[in-house]
């Protein structure tokens, strides 16, 4: 089972967007998909329709009260599962924040999971700070997907991440593999393009290829509840997510 | 002196880019200002050109040390001051987070600046996060600023404060004033007339009647280490923010 977290401290740069529509264009490639909200805004949780409101069936149950997380998988049909976020998670910090092993608590829980889903793929979608919860996902994962919106501000953003993963390579006893994503892709702005150059130039290969167009139909379709495919399939933004999809595929990242 | 936060949990909405363009406006129609960085990743920092990369001289002094705000004041040439931030502010969660009276810390701090500057405009930006320094940041604040990007995402992220900020109304002894500001409004996209409509159902007179548009030369600026008004004076995000500036000076807002 691949273990994705989609994590980038900048806010507003495409996490959640890419979580769900990575998610979403997996499982219309025929793949199980667990996704996990580690966010205490909840943002992809309020995407899924009907998405479980209690915090007893969030998260946060496993944090508080050590439940299990494959008791907490809600079905997202036409995705996957879900594991719900709840805004009781802004509390873990300060709730968990000093104790020993916190940081390994979520790459344990999904350990379990593993044995009984051996080909799933499970992506997390983090909040934007460095926090317990962010650095769960960080330690729980295989790769990271780092999105990075193409403007001057995100950029500075990625560079922060790429320090900060060097200063936790020590702890974490390995080096975490990742891959930058370029989103909110103008082709009109000459912007885009010089941010583009400068990833290349800072993470050479680790710079996916494709990038994810700026699309209205991707920024409609939590409104009505859906991902990407699922309310404008021909849009620019399905067909970029789902090139990503076969750029990953290709290069053997989901094996 | 008027304190203003810029506040929005959810990410980049424009908290940074209406935090330095607010600050750079008004200096231009001759107020004092002084703009303080309260973002652990010290994005506006970053802006300003040259500006302190020492921990003792941000304002992390303040919470560890309890060193003086007056102290870590630094000239932003054509904006006023700034007092900036340092990565380090990522650890005031854990340190002080359970602290008696944290939350009053700022507001108290800059109580005694207050004195000696009696009619500078504060403009604190805030990082996408519901801990302790964005809670300082609302509690020292006369009024907030709540930048709302034109997605549903964001909007989703509006009703949330509004939330949040009925359940601080006990702890605050008021209710805290606050206008909502539409940011990266594409009049080109039905969703941005869409978010708006919703804004103003939900929050009226709250709501601003000046949107700032999605506009490239405000994206451009912090890669030159500019505000707007600097980097492109004629541009329409620069027009949308000294518009901006006339609403609320018109309406006694910074008085
Ligand atoms: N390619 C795109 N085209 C158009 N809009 C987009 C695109 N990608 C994201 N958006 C929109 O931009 C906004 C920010 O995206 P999103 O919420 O996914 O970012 P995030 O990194 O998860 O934010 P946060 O840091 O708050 O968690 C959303 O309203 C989203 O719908
Ligand atoms: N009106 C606009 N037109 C074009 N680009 C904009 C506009 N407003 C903001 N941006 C760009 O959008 C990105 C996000 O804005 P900004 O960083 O100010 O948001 P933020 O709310 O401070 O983010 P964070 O939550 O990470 O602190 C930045 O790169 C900024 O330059
Ligand atoms: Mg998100
Ligand atoms: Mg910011």
């Amino acid at each position: 089972m691949k273990q994705l977290a989609v994590f980038n401290q900048k806010g507003g740069v495409g996490k959640t967007t890419t979580a769900l529509n990575l998610g979403a264009g997996l499982a219309r490639k025929g793949h199980e998909v667990l996704l996990l909200d580690l966010d205490p805004q909840a943002h992809m949780t309020s995407i899924m329709e009907h998405a479980p409101r209690d915090v007893a069936a969030s998260i946060f149950a496993f944090y508080r009260d050590g439940k299990a997380l494959h008791e907490l998988e809600v079905e997202w049909p036409g995705i996957g599962r879900l594991i719900p976020a709840h805004t009781e998670l802004i509390k873990v910090d300060s709730l968990f924040g000093k104790g020993p092993n916190i940081l390994n608590k979520l790459g344990n829980g999904l350990t379990s999971l593993r044995e009984m889903h051996g080909e799933r793929i499970s992506i997390i979608d983090c909040c934007p700070f460095l926090g317990v919860l962010s650095l769960n996902a960080v330690f729980a994962a295989d790769c990271l997907i780092v999105p990075v919106s193409s403007d001057f501000l995100s950029l500075r953003g990625a560079q922060q991440i790429d320090h900060t993963l060097r200063v936790l390579e020590p702890v974490l006893k390995r080096r975490v593999e990742r891959r930058y994503l370029l989103t909110r892709f103008d082709k009109r702005r000459k912007m885009s393009f010089e941010i583009q150059e400068k990833m290349r130039e800072l993470f050479g290969d680790d710079v996916c290829e494709t990038v994810i167009s700026e699309n209205v139909s991707v920024a409609e379709a939590p409104a009505v509840h859906k991902d990407v495919f699922a309310h404008a399939a021909d849009s620019r933004g399905a067909k970029d997510y789902a090139s990503l999809i076969e750029e990953l595929t290709a290069s053997g990242f989901f094996r």
